[in-house]
């Protein structure tokens, strides 16, 4: 089983 | 004051329809230059990027930058009431509690009018940088959407893996496993039927079914999907409007 990663992990909030 | 006019009604549908399933309360901005929106599912772990150029509108008016908060399945509603040729008039005032939505049949002088009440949507905007990816592919988006469609039956998730010449869709589930495998190609008398593959590294990365069955409903935008993929970010789905685009961001699955 593999797990779901969360765009926030890749990009920052502006 | 926002005019923007689209010469058939189905452009916006087929647009709003792409992606309205996975997101609801979207901020549309308007500027001089067409309209944009972003947007992340309730999970975080799909992005939506909308941009519809000036040129991709039969007539654009925009004199001051505003932003339109709409809830997706509102707008559908009244997106249904119009007909597919009808041409459809988006118009706002510079600081608008409602969208005016005006569907006009010039053949038969039919006129109808909707109004749409406007939100405050408090959404966060991510900044996504440009970025070299390992691979990107060019194919029909009708055999993606197939494929997405059939190997997500299996399982909830999908693993692409792209070598030199080859893609491959795999899924591994309960009730069994399935692949689709898929090399370049060109049709010389049907260019959008070709494959296209550009491979820097191989990648191997496993997505969510859930997501993939949501980008493919971008499906009726364009006939061709461009799929880039790193093993360092999350995937982009593309589709391709006369003037603009359709994106999708889906950050991948990994091992623990």
């Amino acid at each position: 089983n593999k797990d779901q990663t969360k765009l926030i992990q890749y990009y920052v909030k502006v | 004051m926002l005019e923007a006019k689209f010469e058939q009604a189905s452009l916006f549908k087929r647009i709003i329809d792409g992606f309205k399933d996975c997101v609801q309360l979207v901020n549309f901005q308007c500027k001089e230059d067409g309209i944009i929106a972003q947007a992340v599912d309730d999970s975080r772990v799909l992005l939506v990027s909308l941009e519809i150029g000036k040129d991709a509108f039969q007539e654009f008016r925009c004199d001051h930058p505003i932003t339109l908060g709409m809830d997706l399945n509102s707008l559908s509603k009244i997106l249904r009431c119009g007909n597919n040729t009808d041409s459809l008039t988006l118009i706002a005032d510079d600081t608008p509690d409602s969208l005016l939505l005006l569907f006009e049949d010039t053949k038969r002088e039919r006129i109808s009018e909707y109004s749409l009440k406007l939100m405050d949507i408090d959404a966060d905007f991510l900044k996504i940088e440009e970025l070299q990816y390992d691979t990107t592919i060019m194919m029909p988006s009708a055999d993606f959407s197939k494929t997405v469609r059939d190997l997500s039956q299996l399982s909830d998730s999908l693993n692409i893996l792209v070598t030199k010449e080859t893609i491959k869709f795999v899924t591994d589930g309960d009730i069994g496993s399935g692949s689709v495998i898929m090399k370049p190609f060109i049709d010389m008398e049907n260019p959008d039927e070709s494959i296209k593959l550009e491979m820097e590294q191989p990648v191997d990365l496993t997505f969510g079914s859930k997501y993939l069955l949501d980008i493919v409903k971008g499906s009726a935008l364009s006939n061709k999907i461009g799929i880039r993929l790193s093993s360092e970010a999350p995937a982009l789905f593309q589709f391709d409007l006369t003037s603009g685009f359709l994106q999708f961001f889906l950050a991948p699955k990994f091992s623990d």
